[in-house]
């Protein structure tokens, strides 16, 4: 999807 | 040993249809507390993050920590063997590769059970910071699922705004735009059908109007909706399942190219 941001780029791996 | 007693099982029917079609499998992690799941969808663009407490349960038993790897289409299969009155069982050894069903009828008088066979499932977990939200938004749940639905016929992405008069959903698309505005409630004779808007600051997001549809597939646990937003942060859209648990939904805002 264009625009469309990742959840990964705001939540680190624990 | 791991058994959980659930009477309302219509609560566990609900939630796999909250999250079945956004995830094709997830690890139910099971100790004391209750059990949790956190899972990203397919395209790592949404988390989904369930708690059930274990006082929600009327019989709860977990003695060592277990993580409970399921395919949500095998599970969505078995507990749509369950009626909506059913009470709901889960049990499962310590070190289980299968997990059990029990459904009975309030009667007592029909009794089924069905057994799964586990999955092993990589899935790493996220650290969720704790956010102080610059919006938080309660509303009615059918009235979010019915904007997210009429809106997402004009476009592919929902810009929510919000300022302390209240909350607006907005598209834009080939055919033309179209707005919902919903102001904060004064009062209401019921809870569930207040809006109420706690701002820090005003703040304006969009989001792809899939997930948002997706997300609304938990409009059956809950009456109303709680929105919380920020600049430059996921959305986070919840559910609160019974007094005794919650389902999240995180999703990660669209950005300007």
């Amino acid at each position: 999807i264009k625009g469309q941001s990742s959840i990964l780029k705001f939540f680190a791996t624990a | 040993m791991f058994e959980a007693r659930l009477t309302q099982g219509s609560l566990l029917k609900k939630v796999m249809e909250a999250i079945r079609e956004l995830l094709n499998e997830a690890s139910f992690d099971c100790s004391e507390n209750g059990i949790q799941l956190q899972a990203m969808d397919n395209s790592h663009v949404s988390l989904v993050s369930l708690n059930m407490g274990s006082e929600g349960f009327d019989k709860f038993r977990c003695d060592r920590n277990l993580t409970m790897g399921m395919n949500l289409a095998s599970l969505s299969k078995i507990l749509k063997c369950a009626s909506n009155s059913d009470a709901i069982t889960l049990k499962a050894q310590d070190d289980p590769d299968t997990v059990t069903f029990t459904f009975e009828s309030e009667n007592n008088e029909r009794v089924s059970d069905y057994s799964m066979k586990l999955i092993n499932l990589d899935q790493e977990h996220l650290g969720i910071p704790d956010t102080e939200y610059s919006c938080v938004v309660k509303m009615p749940s059918a009235d979010f699922a019915r904007i997210c639905k009429d809106l997402s016929q004009f476009g592919d992405c929902i810009t929510i705004s919000c300022t302390k008069e209240g909350i607006k959903f907005s598209v834009a698309g080939d055919i033309g735009t179209g707005n919902v505005k919903l102001a904060q409630t004064a009062n209401v004779d019921k809870e569930s059908e207040a809006v109420t808007v706690e701002m820090q600051e005003p703040v304006s997001l969009t989001f792809a109007c899939r997930y948002l549809n997706h997300f609304t597939k938990a409009t059956p646990l809950s009456e109303q909706v709680q929105l919380s937003l920020s600049a430059d942060v996921p959305l986070v859209v919840e559910y609160k399942i019974g007094e005794f648990g919650h389902i999240r939904y995180y999703l990660a805002p669209k950005i300007d190219e």
